[in-house]
């Protein structure tokens, strides 16, 4: 069984990061259990921005990404 | 490269920029220095000119502050979020606004050099939003160059002049 390199801080410290820079809304309801999650969504779309490896799941390599020194406006979005 | 909503741009070339307050990490003539050359990289490849102003209110107000300083956009201590800035627009439209809990530089690669935060900072400042080129300075990522050599990347220059043109001389 892999030993998974992500805590629970981390992916708090994901979540916040999410919201923060791609626009991420929190997940209420019983209409997130189906289908793909708003999380693994946005994750995808960070990944892609990056040009990380696409895999919609928190992983040692985009939290590293989500670490790095960074501006804080939030991609391609105007901050209202 | 990537633009705000609508293009959102400044209707006029020329601009005035205002310094609020200063960071204790470098001198005043370094923080200056800084932010003009951060300015005329954009000037460099535009019709855009900056005048500097001393009162009053500026297009682009410049200042550095730490945690919630005053924009409903806390900054979050040390590391993280370096810096942001709103695009063109009254108020608080194209102010630039550094995190105080970074260490920042005039050339050292051992803290931020403050000239490429702010250069694209200023970026957002004229209307270009984040690139999903690694190499182009509007990048989200901070990643240190020398300051003496810069020039900004072609991606940038098509950006900003999708926006305002050439610079005519």
């Amino acid at each position: 069984v892999p030993v998974s390199e992500v805590t629970v801080q981390d992916e708090s410290f994901a979540e916040n990061y999410l919201k923060n820079f791609f626009n991420m809304t929190e997940q209420k309801g019983p209409s997130t259990r189906r289908g793909i999650s708003p999380l693994s969504k946005k994750l995808s779309e960070m990944q892609r921005f990056f040009g990380l490896h696409i895999t919609g799941a928190l992983d040692g390599e985009t939290l590293e990404m989500m670490k790095k020194p960074r501006c804080g406006v939030p991609d391609g979005k105007i901050a209202r | 490269f990537s633009t705000f909503g609508n293009s959102l741009k400044w209707e006029k070339n020329s601009l005035t920029y205002r310094i609020e307050n200063y960071t204790p990490d470098m001198s005043v003539a370094e923080v200056d220095d800084s932010i003009n050359r951060a300015l005329q990289v954009w000037a460099k490849v535009t019709p855009l000119r900056f005048t500097r102003i001393y009162s009053g209110t500026a297009d682009i107000m410049v200042s550095f502050g730490r945690q919630s300083h005053g924009d409903y956009y806390p900054f979050d201590g040390p590391s993280g979020t370096l810096a942001h800035a709103f695009a063109p627009g009254s108020g608080i439209g194209g102010d630039a606004h550094f995190d105080e809990d970074e260490m920042f530089t005039f050339s050292s690669n051992r803290g931020y050099v403050l000239f490429l935060v702010a250069a694209h900072e200023f970026g957002h400042s004229l209307g270009l939003s984040h690139s999903d080129d690694p190499g182009a300075l509007m990048y989200p990522v901070y990643s240190y160059r020398d300051p003496s050599t810069f020039v900004l990347p072609r991606d940038d220059v098509n950006g900003i002049q999708s926006l305002y043109g050439s610079n005519p001389s």
